[in-house]
């Protein structure tokens, strides 16, 4: 499975909609501090079902959704879409009779959050499970945050078992 | 179960060995089961020692050794088993600029061994020169986030230009 | 001790408000005591909102906006009862350029309206340049460490070697 | 009271003696990666009386003394010597009869430690005292390790009191 893209809407500081591509090989992100970076990571995280409002430096999980600011009024939704190439059929069976595959998560403030996969509504488990088949995942070792990069030295041996699980 | 988290432990090992070695141009490292007898339930020890230093616990080594340890795991599990996407958010911050380019030496050779594609967020200039592309995020409404496709010339105008 | 702990913290607050101001170009910030019935069991809170963003909680602030605040905070306390010594290891790892000059710049005011001595470590060329004196320290026998006084160019000289 | 000069010999990877001067105004302290900048803070904070081996980055105390390297054997003496302008006469009484105050901390392996105020033998305790008086001390919000300088913005508000107090 290859990663294509990330859409976002009303997420965090991107009360616009914006779409990165992910392109092969190495992409900078770069910008003054505070404008918007490390929540494109929570973006993802969140996407591939983050279930903890901790992890995305919330206090509950609709501090993800636009809270406005002095000249825009906040937001009662949010919503992320990634966009997945399937075409070499590594998805799990019950997705994987596509080419692309379409993961959308929306948040709705008061409501909760509702996944859907191509379009047809998913719970969180069938994503987690998704990810977790390609070595990939909202808890990923791979997606280091902010400040985080020291974590893995000092964690506990056992805590460290999760990086053997992802290399088998 | 067990065969195959003893084989990939085995081979994240003999990663972790060479990719330190490259990324301190020397010393020793490696990963080690804890005791546990049964391997599904052990957690992981590392041993690391920089060129020409004793062998210490990890929490003597400073914030930049730390940081080229974290990343040679990193690649290490990714060069066993490669996951589709790796996102670093700044974790060259506290290197110097001589490991800096170790650093994006290290990236460029991960990323020509593997499908992964990488997002890396930086404020170093060296950084940013060696990437493929670059995303520059500016807010010109204060507060909110925009996204421009940037050369490398605007990225670093981007990136002096206070929020403010 | 209950008047003079107000006392200060109202010194503290309006020294808080006039750095974080300073800091940000903008924006808006306080301090608060929490609704213990004693002061002297009180907490303190922080409210802070960078300019044009609403008030929001503090984990939501960005890497370089809570190093900024937490900056503003110290200083605030240090014009209040100043201290002989202050030490930053790599505080400013986590700003951008342009916040690198105003942080700075606030060490530059801070240091001529108190006598406190700054020992201020960092990876960053702006802020040596800035320095009033430089000490470098290498590794010349590896794991030894050895102490030298340089000038700027050595300086840089000095944190591009490897310690390899 | 003013801050002279830090003296060090034995301490972690200083294992010949060095001296710090400290000016005024504004000295920067420059290196590469694991050169041993940090040491430096940690080596102000123990000769202030820090008590924990956490704060030293290490298991127990011993640790800060120079454990050797490939060329060197470890050694089994730590010392740190601070050096103080008392002019101003602000010391605490017992300490405030000269113009010089020289703070010094000795570890042995396996033996402890043992402070010294010029020259004469006093107690851990004492030492602590004589830098809270002058809002300083091995725990001062004024010196930031690496790494913590969001730890104020992170903490609770009830841990934040020791800042209100070393205001007053
Ligand atoms: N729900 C929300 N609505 C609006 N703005 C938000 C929301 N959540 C967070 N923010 C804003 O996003 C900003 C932080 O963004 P982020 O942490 O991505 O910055 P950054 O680019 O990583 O900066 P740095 O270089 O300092 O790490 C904060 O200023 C915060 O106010
Ligand atoms: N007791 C000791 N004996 C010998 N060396 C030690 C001792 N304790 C720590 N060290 C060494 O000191 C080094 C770390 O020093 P320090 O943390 O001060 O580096 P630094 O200059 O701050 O680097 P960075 O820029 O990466 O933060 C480690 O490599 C460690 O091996
Ligand atoms: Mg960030
Ligand atoms: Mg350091």
């Amino acid at each position: 499975m290859i990663f294509r893209s990330l859409k976002m809407a009303g997420f965090k500081s991107f009360a616009e909609a914006a779409e990165i591509d992910i392109e092969s090989g190495l992409t900078g992100i770069v910008g003054p501090n505070g404008c918007g970076k490390s929540n494109i990571v929570e973006g993802l995280r969140w996407v591939m079902g983050e279930s903890s409002a901790r992890q995305m430096r919330g206090g509950e999980m609709d501090d993800v959704i636009f809270a406005g600011t002095e000249q825009r009024p906040a937001r009662n939704l949010a919503e992320i879409t990634l966009e997945l190439d399937n075409r070499k059929r590594s998805a799990p069976a019950e997705f994987n009779n596509s080419d692309d595959i379409e993961i959308t998560r929306k948040i709705e403030r008061g409501k909760g959050s509702s996944y859907y996969v191509n379009a047809k509504p998913a719970r969180a488990r069938d994503i987690q499970l998704l990810f977790a088949d390609v070595a990939s995942g909202a808890r990923s070792s791979g997606i280091v945050s902010q400040g985080r990069i020291g974590a893995i030295v000092g964690a506990k041996p056992t805590d460290r078992r999760a990086l053997l699980e992802e290399a088998a | 179960g067990r065969e195959r988290l003893l084989k990939s432990f085995a081979e994240v090992n003999q990663h972790f060995k060479a990719l330190f070695n490259k990324l301190f141009g020397g010393g020793t490292a490696e990963l080690q089961l804890t005791d546990a007898d049964d391997p599904l339930e052990a957690g992981l020890e590392i041993l690391a020692s920089p060129p020409g230093k004793r062998l210490q616990s990890l929490s003597l080594l400073s914030g930049g050794e730390q940081a080229l340890t974290a990343l040679a795991i990193i690649f290490a599990v990714f060069l066993t088993n490669p996951a589709p996407i790796c996102v670093l958010d700044e974790v060259d911050a506290p290197l110097d600029d001589s490991n800096v380019v170790r650093f994006c030496d290290l990236l460029r050779d991960i990323c020509s061994q593997t499908d992964t594609r990488f997002l890396v967020i930086t404020h170093h200039r060296m950084t940013m020169a060696r990437m493929d592309r670059l995303f520059g995020i500016t807010m010109e409404q204060r507060g909110i986030s925009k996204l421009v496709s940037v050369d490398l010339q605007t990225a670093e105008r981007i990136r002096d230009i206070a929020v403010a």
